[in-house]
């Protein structure tokens, strides 16, 4: 379970700003 | 300069390009228990982003597994309540026939996105989130 919540959180992430 | 809260009531991209109006919205969403409409909104748009469709096929069709898993396939769900059942049969099909493609999610992504423009964006827009924070 966790290392799908993992997979799901990294593409999330992938697709968010990046920091200014 | 534009201060970054006024380019957030630019439209819902402009909200979406910022950290810090990301962080805001998903508050105000989080209160409204649809915060996991932001989530897959996101994680469509991660899918669809080149790495994701490159290389380590076996990686990219879980992932489209578990974003059908977690947002579509259970029917209560916010996200699946939004999404019409034409796009959540095709998401369905790909996902168990393993057509994995880098748009698969792009209807439904749509579908969420003209909800959170028609609805929940211009609540946020007029929220006491958002207006004590400018």
């Amino acid at each position: 379970i966790d290392s799908e919540d993992d997979l799901l959180q990294e593409c999330i992430s992938s697709a968010m700003p990046k920091k200014k | 300069p534009t201060p970054p809260y006024l380019k957030w009531a630019e439209s819902l991209h402009s909200l979406l390009d910022d950290e810090d109006g990301i962080s805001l919205f998903r508050t105000f969403l989080k209160r409204e228990e649809c915060a996991d409409m932001l989530d897959f909104w996101f994680a469509c748009s991660g899918f669809r982003k080149p790495k994701a469709s490159e290389g380590n096929g076996e990686k990219t069709a879980k992932l489209a597994k578990v974003i059908y898993k977690k947002y579509i396939l259970d029917s209560n769900g916010i996200v699946s309540r939004q999404i019409k059942p034409a796009t959540k049969s095709f998401i369905k099909d790909c996902v168990m026939k393993h057509h994995i493609d880098p748009a698969m999610f792009d209807q439904a992504q749509t579908e969420i996105q003209t909800m959170m423009e028609e609805n929940t964006y211009p609540l946020f827009l007029k929220s006491d989130i958002y207006l004590e924070y400018t």
